[in-house]
């Protein structure tokens, strides 16, 4: 069936908060993080980024997010973690 | 849509706090009016939750990762390519493009041109009294001025007695003015500022909203298994000057309760100063007899943290950041009152306006803003630019996104059965 998806993403400069979190320049630009999001579901990894060669590496991934829209609209519970979702985890990957 | 004029509206920040989108609160009656004779795209986001990229990304139709702004300091045409963008296209199809206000974001990510000449048949307009957003222009309590983020202000006491969205409708109406004589047919860009902060805005509108109503976020916490590296710390918000002084710890917070709910107060009256702008501005498309001969387009560069998860702004994956109003008014297509001569868009004051009305089509599917280029193109009857392929920096034309007109139809239809249904009667439905 044919699922229609909208992607985003936004980049950071470190693992953690810090001044400059908002608004990286460029050049100080270390992780992206990747959404992709359908009805059902927000999948995010936060990866790895080469701001010399604009590269992601799937490979190196910092974090991740996944929120289960029909249960938590509001994104508060993230399940990346949770054994329970992991077969809809491998699914997406 | 074949032929007909564009008016493309894009707002700053604007998340869909509108009574079209299901808010309870907002008023915001002119918006309400547009959607209820448009297709409305409930599940529409933006590619990235900051002014620059997001704008380039959709005005360019590719991803940011192919535009490579994430920031606000390169130029594509030399950083990454040479991309067209969606008024050159219809520049370079006959069409008579221009731009007013804030459509590219200014700077050197347009090359401080808002891309002009490429863009745009003459030069974008500003608003003079711009360059005074930032300024101490908020008085407070103790009758000084200051830079803050809630700013509620008498107009005639600004400088030039005005501000600068309501300066942008006086100018795309002139424009609209001078089109209707013209033959040629036009694609008129109108970027507002607001809701953007600093929320500064007529205070009058803050009697549409008393404080005692304004609740807040149903989630003003962060989320306990949020990674660090998914939280924005809202520097922005905390370097203004009502801020700043509530001393609030870095990097969460929080902002007191009852801080939260004045930001809140002052977004919803930003919303409604802007639902005027728009109001003023669609009732001057029909004024000059031009409403069923141009497509409208409404929709915003990206939304804005009301406080949920703890944030006070965009810059995140975030639903609240990254989702959008998107709308199209196509006369004929989602509307019948083409060629009937009627009033379209009469102006409403949302200050005596209290009818919701519901969308005439709406679609649940999820869209992203760079599809905004081959939509607009299949709209008014251009060639849709082709898909771009895997790397496609030496490709002038081409978009990353798929056109959504596909989803109009099934929309058209729900629509009629609607109105078969009985439900074509928005207040009854309402």
């Amino acid at each position: 069936k044919e699922e229609s998806v909208a992607f985003s993403q936004y980049p950071r400069p470190a693992d953690i908060p810090q001044w400059n979190s908002d608004k990286p320049k460029l050049k100080e630009i270390r992780i992206m993080g990747y959404s992709m999001r359908t009805i059902d579901y927000r999948y995010t990894v936060w990866v790895r980024f080469n701001p010399e060669n604009f590269s992601a590496d799937f490979e190196d991934v910092h974090a991740g997010e996944l929120y289960i829209m029909e249960t938590d609209p509001n994104q508060d519970n993230n399940v990346y973690n949770n054994t329970l979702h992991s077969h809809l985890l491998k699914k997406i990957v | 849509g074949d032929g007909m004029n564009v008016l493309f509206i894009v707002v700053d920040d604007l998340r869909p706090v509108l009574g079209c989108y299901g808010d309870k609160l907002v008023k915001s009656p002119n918006i309400d009016q547009l959607a209820s004779q448009s297709i409305v795209f409930s599940n529409a986001y933006a590619q990235q939750a900051v002014c620059a990229p997001s704008r380039v990304s959709f005005l360019t139709g590719r991803r940011p990762d192919t535009t490579r702004l994430y920031d606000f300091y390169s130029y594509w045409r030399v950083h990454a390519g040479n991309y067209s963008t969606v008024p050159q296209y219809f520049k370079e199809n006959g069409y008579m493009t221009m731009s007013v206000g804030k459509v590219f974001h200014p700077g050197v990510s347009s090359n401080y041109s808002d891309d002009y000449p490429y863009s745009w048949s003459i030069p974008p307009f500003h608003p003079s009294t711009e360059k005074y957003e930032n300024d101490k222009t908020c008085r407070g309590k103790d009758g000084r001025l200051y830079a803050n983020l809630v700013c509620p202000v008498d107009v005639t006491e600004m400088p030039g007695g005005t501000l600068p969205d309501i300066q942008s409708t006086e100018e795309a109406m002139r424009l609209l003015n001078v089109m209707k004589t013209k033959k040629q047919k036009f694609f008129l860009a109108v970027g507002y500022h607001k809701p953007h902060i600093p929320l500064r805005y007529p205070q009058e509108f803050l009697k549409l909203y008393p404080l005692e109503n304004i609740t807040l976020a149903p989630d003003p916490w962060v989320p306990e298994k949020l990674p660090p590296v998914a939280y924005n710390p809202w520097m922005d918000i905390r370097q203004r000057d009502d801020v700043k002084a509530l001393n609030v710890s870095f990097p969460y917070g929080p902002l007191p309760d009852e801080f939260q709910r004045l930001i809140r107060q002052s977004y919803y009256a930003a919303v409604s100063y802007l639902d005027m702008q728009v109001g003023l501005l669609l009732n001057a498309l029909d004024d000059v007899g031009l409403s069923n001969s141009t497509i409208v387009v409404f929709t915003a560069d990206h939304g804005w943290s009301l406080g949920e998860h703890g944030e006070w702004a965009k810059y995140s994956n975030f639903d609240v950041a990254t989702r959008v109003p998107l709308m199209f008014y196509v006369p004929g297509m989602t509307t019948s009152s083409a060629g009937q001569g009627g009033r379209v868009f009469p102006y409403l004051d949302p200050f005596s306006h209290i009818l919701g009305v519901v969308p005439q089509g709406r679609s649940n599917k999820m869209v992203e803003l760079v599809s905004l280029f081959s939509t607009l193109a299949e709209l008014a009857g251009l060639q849709v630019p082709p898909a771009c392929p895997g790397t496609s920096l030496h490709v002038a034309l081409c978009t990353e996104g798929a056109s959504i007109v596909r989803y109009f139809k099934s929309s058209e239809q729900k629509a009629q059965k609607k109105k078969e249904d009985g439900c074509d009667d928005t207040n009854r439905c309402y």
